[in-house]
């Protein structure tokens, strides 16, 4: 999967590939505090293509806000909703609005859920569909936080722990590998990163085509950015 | 042709994957310069006409320096900077009938390498009955690795293919391996350094010419095939066994003076070769002009043994003198049908065609050629389709072909060479025998969009008609379709559901390609279409067809009139400035070229040493 790091203020971002086996579940928010957990699991393509490299996507996050006793388990087939023990299923092939006490769900039929939990977090998970016959890929899904600022201090995981924002310096653009991809120097979290200018794509607004993203790319599994390794954020189970 | 022969081509490939008659060509060739001193190498390849470059790269010392296809206006003031230096070698060239050239040069570094890429992509074109796959070659010196590779993926399945060269002898015939399957079939032909040789003791290739495949796929009968593909969907029609319609046709044949001599002879001899093979339920009439008209008849005739004789003898009589009124002679064809069709003389369900053979502009009467295109289409409204041949160099083919697009008809040059009569009576023979009349496609608005042409005045025996179109909804695998036409009995009207394959059943053994070839094959459709529009509509349709072919040339990559592709490539030391210039010439410039191509890198001796430092643009353009 792509990470994209923003920084609005700045007006730059910076961003990175997680590669991993598919069926890996990686943890991208904890907030002990709040009681918010965010976890992915990733797939991969059906069959490989012989000409490409193994791409891994999310397939499925669980999120569970401790406090509210809120989880919830989105796939690309369907969204489990459970709140205080009650259960409900939504189905992505339907427009669907939800408003309870703590959270409000917005279902926009094969395109977007949108979930925001009372005084904490607003997040929307995209589902990308794809052709049901391709022979190679299958459908997937992103997540992207809307609003992060009231989580605590102390939030992690792979997104969590940009949330309160990050430091780093750019400088020394020069020219590299690829003659239209500058490489430049990124001082970070007290390492010297060999960064490349690159873009991603933000499909919020367009789901099909996406929005550039222009950032810096942090190579080898966003060795550097984030804190510790990767194996760090890898868990047993989606909650 | 090599001298000095320090640079020795390495490595010639050309491959070829062609799905569903979407073709995808990839050249690739690799040389060495292996003199002491810096060279300059050529590339120079053949390219058919109806392809659109979609990639050129060069590879020299583990850099790369990639094409980049730009909105020609964008890349124009490169090319204005260029033309006012005084360099203006163009990158592409007319060559020939069918082809075009594309030849770039690069100056290497002694002991140096560089490997060349063109990739090009083009729908094959059913005629007579079969696909050809046209792939010329001539590397001018023997190649180390020499092979061309084409895979044919066909899920309708293949009925035939044949595989030859016109540089293959008895010798190299067994080289050319050919496996075909259901519906695959796979084509190689390697040969090696000495087979590749002209004699035993020579350093000449006879590796030399064209390579063509020829195919067909097995034919539905009713709807056609229709494929659907990862949110794209593209319909092949071309049912079977159908009767021929019979035709009312009005051959309109220039006799100015320029046409004396050879074409005159030339025009006669295949209008008697074609009024032999008329069928006998067929209508017909002859219209000859020069400073006025002359009409064999003055309305159009049963084609009988009798009128058939009568009317050879009328074109034995056609001598060329006079100038050209186009005008009112292509009015007299269409008042000749209009009022047949008026007093109900010909037979029902029968389709009604001009064949306005010219080899001038016009030069007599009204002489205007948006006039003429003007009085042409208010005279026919639509009704009769209209054919254009041009004769020779003289003409301005553009103005045929844009009479022929707007009465829906198709625009023909005629060489002037020894086979002109074979290519006049070629030309009838592709257009002669009408399967159907105004077939019509129907597809619903709420499962499809961005349909290519829905509409053709007629199916040609032996050709196929091919539409395109998106889904509304990736995740929808049928829909309805219906399609209508006027057959020789009476309205044929099939129905059906198209529905979405599994590619994996039908070849399980084959790595994923069909998904972007059908959405490419989408795009390069509409935007042909889109392209004859700018020819056709009104000026607002025609300022909204090329914003929209521009879009899609973008987007897609191809090399089309509407775009430009610059290459970047190492700049020469001693010239501030080394820039070519590339320019995809109109109909109207192309001027048969005898020279070919050359799929693989030459050398030509350097002027001095030079080497290459930073970067510098050149770049391919097409109009």
């Amino acid at each position: 999967p792509h990470f994209i790091i923003e920084f609005p203020d700045q007006n730059d971002a910076f961003c990175f590939n997680i590669d991993d086996t598919p069926g890996t579940i990686f943890n991208l928010i904890t907030d002990p505090l709040t009681g918010i957990m965010v976890n992915g699991q990733t797939i991969g393509d059906k069959k490989i293509d012989p000409e490409k490299t193994i791409s891994t996507y999310f397939g499925r996050f669980g999120i569970i806000h401790a406090k509210f006793g809120i989880r919830l388990v989105v796939t690309t087939q369907d969204i489990l909703v459970s709140e205080k023990g009650k259960q409900a299923k939504l189905f992505w092939s339907e427009n669907t609005a939800i408003k309870g006490p703590n959270m409000d769900l917005h279902v926009t039929k094969d395109r977007s859920l949108t979930v925001t939990l009372r005084n904490s977090m607003k997040f929307v998970i995209i589902l990308h569909k794809v052709w049901n016959k391709h022979p190679y890929h299958q459908d997937y899904l992103g997540f992207y936080t809307l609003d992060s600022h009231l989580f605590s201090e102390r939030v992690h995981g792979l997104l969590g722990q940009f949330f309160h924002g990050v430091t780093f310096e750019v400088s020394d653009v020069f020219q590299g590998e690829d003659p239209d991809k500058p490489d430049a120097y990124m001082f970070v979290k007290g390492h010297n990163l060999t960064v490349t200018r690159g873009w991603q794509k933000d499909f919020r607004k367009d789901v099909k085509k996406g929005e550039n993203v222009p950032c810096w790319f942090i190579h080898n599994n966003g060795t550097g950015i984030i804190d510790g390794v990767i194996g760090d954020y890898i868990v047993s189970g989606l909650f | 042709s090599v001298n000095p022969p320090q640079i020795e081509v390495q490595n010639v490939k050309i491959a070829c994957k062609v799905a569903s008659r979407f073709a995808h060509t990839i050249m690739t060739s690799t040389a060495l310069n292996k003199a002491n001193i810096s060279q300059e190498v050529v590339f120079e390849v053949e390219l058919p006409k109806t392809a659109f470059i979609t990639n050129f790269s060069m590879e020299i010392e583990g850099k790369t320096y990639v094409g980049e296809v730009k909105e020609k206006e964008k890349a124009k003031k490169q090319y204005e900077a260029a033309v006012s230096s005084g360099q203006t070698a163009g990158l592409v060239k007319a060559s020939g009938r069918r082809m075009e050239k594309f030849s770039v040069s690069v100056n290497i570094a002694a002991n140096s390498s560089v490997t060349f890429t063109l990739t090009y992509e083009e729908l094959l074109q059913r005629q007579l009955g079969k696909y050809e796959l046209i792939i010329r070659v001539k590397p001018k010196q023997l190649v180390q690795h020499f092979e061309i590779v084409a895979d044919v993926y066909e899920p309708q399945g293949i009925a035939f293919l044949d595989a030859y060269g016109t540089f293959i002898t008895n010798e190299l015939l067994p080289l050319v391996e050919k496996t075909v399957t259901d519906k695959k079939a796979h084509v190689s032909f390697s040969p090696t350094l000495d087979q590749q040789r002209k004699c035993s003791d020579c350093d000449g290739t006879q590796i030399d010419g064209d390579f063509f495949i020829n195919y067909d796929v097995k034919h539905a009968e009713d709807l056609g095939d229709i494929q659907i593909v990862n949110g794209y969907f593209v319909h092949f029609f071309a049912p079977d066994n159908l009767q021929r319609l019979p035709k009312n046709v009005v051959f309109v044949i220039d006799t100015s003076g320029s046409m004396s001599g050879a074409k005159m002879q030339q025009t006669r001899e295949a209008l008697l070769t074609i009024l032999s093979d008329l069928p006998v339920e067929d209508y017909f009439a002859l219209v000859a002009f020069s400073s006025g008209v002359v009409t064999w008849r003055p309305s159009l005739q049963k084609a009988t043994e009798e009128n058939v004789k009568e009317a050879k003898a009328f074109v034995q009589t056609l001598s060329a003198n006079g100038w050209t009124n186009m005008n009112d002679a292509v009015l007299r064809a269409v008042d000749l049908l209009n009022v047949a069709k008026e007093q109900n003389t010909l037979p029902e369900n029968s389709t009604s065609i001009i064949l306005l053979l010219t080899d001038g502009d016009p030069t007599s009467g009204e002489r205007n050629p948006d006039k003429i295109h003007e009085n042409v289409r208010n005279a026919n409204r639509g009704n009769i389709t209209i054919f254009c041949l041009g004769f020779g160099y003289d003409v301005k083919f553009g103005f045929l072909e844009v009479m022929a697009k707007q009465n829906n008809g198709l625009a023909r040059r005629i060489y002037e060479a020894s086979d002109a009569v074979v290519q006049l009576q070629g030309f009838y023979n592709e257009i002669s025998n009408v399967l159907l009349a105004d077939v019509n496609f129907h597809y619903p608005d709420n499962a499809v969009n961005s349909v290519t042409g829905r509409q053709f005045n007629q199916l040609f025996n032996g050709a196929e008609i091919v539409v395109a179109g998106r889904l509304n909804d990736i995740e929808m695998n049928d829909f309805p379709i219906e399609v209508s036409a006027q057959s020789v009995d009476n309205k044929y009207v099939v129905k059906g559901q198209a529905s979405a394959q599994d590619w994996n059943v039908i070849f399980p053994e084959q790595e994923y390609i069909f998904g972007d070839f059908t959405e490419r094959l989408w795009a390069y459709l509409t935007i042909q279409n889109l392209l004859d529009k700018k020819d056709k509509g009104s000026p607002e349709e025609k300022q909204n067809a090329t914003a929209k072919a521009l879009e899609l040339s973008l987007k897609y990559n191809f090399v089309t009139p509407l775009t430009s592709m610059v290459v970047t490539k190492p700049k020469d030391e001693e010239k501030q400035e080394d820039k070519l210039i590339a320019d995809k010439l109109t109909e109207d410039e192309r001027r048969a070229d005898a020279q070919v191509g050359i799929p693989a890198p030459i050398s030509r001796p350097a002027t001095s040493h030079r080497t290459y430092t930073s970067p510098s643009v050149n770049w391919v353009d097409s109009d």
